[in-house]
């Protein structure tokens, strides 16, 4: 099954 | 004070078309150097960068840094106000609630202000690390609108496979499936430079949301790699761009 990732898995907050 | 030109509003209104259908609410941060947006979707799948450089507009002028709330849909509506060919001046003062927007017709006879109420967004900033992509695909802004458009009738997933020879962008759901590749061509309006063959699957309808920058640019570049985002990026003349990163569907 997939799931959709998030965009803040990938890149760090400031 | 910030004050920004342009001679035609035309391009202001295909950027906020670009922006409008991932993002409601958005900072323009305006620094001496040009314009930068960057702003992650309601749910946090996407992230869209603006950046314009100051010499991208006719008169550029921002004494300190300035950074403007403001709500795309009403954007909209004031850009709607305006003719395509109608010069655009952008101004807001330092520490200001609203931002002045004044179109002036091509022949100078007919001025419009408008002033729009800022909004006091809490915006948080990622760091986009520097990425080297596997996989650099360059092809018509149209063609990529168009495959994308293609395959959301058949599912809600998009699988794109890049290797050495072509891509290929694949939709399987219900009603069956599609697949569609491309190679490079003689012509280089497709250019594929790949290191290492990537196969990542993506949601179909923010590819999609993205092709709405299609207006702006004839190229699209696409960046992949493995277990990072895509990236799409579509060129602003040789001043800026818009791009957009869009998290990869996961093995649960």
């Amino acid at each position: 099954k997939v799931k959709q990732g998030s965009i803040t898995s990938f890149f760090a907050k400031k | 004070m910030f004050e920004a030109r342009l001679s035609s509003t035309l391009t202001l209104k295909k950027i906020v078309d670009a922006l409008r259908d991932i993002l409601n609410q958005s900072t323009l941060d305006c620094s001496d150097t040009g314009i930068q947006l960057q702003a992650m979707d309601n749910s946090h799948v996407s992230l869209v960068c603006l950046c314009l450089r100051s010499d991208y507009f006719e008169k550029y002028k921002c004494s300190r840094n300035v950074s403007l709330g403001l709500d795309l849909k009403s954007l909209t509506k004031v850009l709607k106000c305006a003719n395509g060919d109608d010069a655009v001046t952008i101004k807001a003062a330092d520490k200001a609630d609203k931002i002045e927007l004044s179109f002036e017709s091509a022949g100078k006879e007919r001025t419009a202000d408008y002033e729009l109420r800022l909004l006091n967004l809490d915006q948080e900033h990622l760091a986009i690390p520097e990425t080297e992509y596997s996989c650099v695909i360059h092809m018509p802004a149209s063609e990529f609108a168009r495959i994308c458009r293609d395959l959301a009738v058949f599912s809600e997933s998009v699988v794109i496979a890049c290797s050495k020879n072509c891509i290929k962008f694949s939709a399987n759901g219900e009603m069956g499936s599609a697949n569609i590749k491309l190679s490079q061509t003689s012509k280089a309006e497709v250019t594929l430079q790949v290191d290492e063959p990537v196969t990542l699957s993506f949601a179909g309808r923010y590819l999609n949301t993205f092709t709405r920058a299609t207006p702006l640019s004839e190229k699209v570049k696409i960046g992949m790699a493995a277990d990072v985002p895509l990236l799409v990026e579509y060129p602003i003349e040789d001043y800026g761009y818009i791009r957009y990163y869009l998290a990869p569907k996961v093995d649960d």
